[in-house]
């Protein structure tokens, strides 16, 4: 463990967790795409298998728990609390996210580091992670402006995998055997999808404005 | 080298 991939596990616990505080202190979802959300718990559902068979350390299987345990209890909440789900933007929550999922599906089939199927559902889950993203970044734009606290989720969501990359390129230089091109690759394109939006949410930290997102 | 080294990440 490294203080790089501390940060990045905390800085998307934080984004959990500021999700969690909008959903329950505002009993509102509006500008959090559904989608979205289901499509972050796939991607745990798919790379956590391995939960109770590989013990690493009590860390990262209370993580793996509270990130499997948070995105169904979000999904839960949009699609079954009275409140909120009343508050859902699904008019503008249109995504195909389908066609996401089939492709990683595909590409993981093609590109894998071992054709077992723990590898496979592995590789799937880390290139439906890097677009995961896009039905809340659609819908950010398609709703104008951006409440601070879903700003916020967003911003550390993106940020996270920004860390993971400054863990890979120490690990790199610090460890032989060390070698993550599949995640590396994917976390890169994950990052890169933030990069107008991290402008955008710079644009109105320094402004002190509204964060807008052209349409 | 075991799964457990090679995908100690989250």
């Amino acid at each position: 463990m490294n203080i790089f991939r501390l940060a990045g596990d905390m800085t998307h616990l934080m984004s959990i967790l500021v999700l969690l505080l909008k959903i329950y202190a505002t009993k509102s979802c509006s500008g959090i795409s559904l989608k979205t959300q289901e499509l972050y718990a796939l991607v745990f559902l798919t790379r956590y298998l391995d939960l109770f068979t590989d013990f690493i350390s009590v860390y990262n299987t209370v993580m793996k728990l509270v990130f499997i345990g948070s995105s169904l209890a979000i999904v839960w909440c949009m699609r079954m609390h009275r409140t909120v789900k009343r508050s859902y933007d699904g008019q503008l929550d249109t995504f195909r996210h389908y066609f996401l999922v089939a492709a990683c599906f595909l590409s993981a089939l093609i590109v894998h580091e071992k054709f077992t199927f723990q590898e496979i559902f592995w590789a799937f889950s880390i290139y439906l992670e890097a677009v995961a993203i896009l039905p809340q970044l659609v819908l950010l734009q398609r709703s104008g402006n951006v409440d601070n606290l879903t700003g916020q989720y967003v911003f550390f969501l993106g940020a996270y995998r920004a860390l993971y990359i400054l863990n890979w390129i120490y690990r790199y230089f610090t460890e032989q055997h060390f070698s993550r091109w599949i995640a590396c690759i994917s976390g890169l394109v994950q990052t890169a999808l933030y990069a107008d939006f991290f402008y955008y949410y710079f644009i109105s930290w320094k402004n002190n404005s509204k964060l807008q997102l052209p349409a | 080298r075991s799964r457990i080294l090679e995908k100690d990440e989250l």
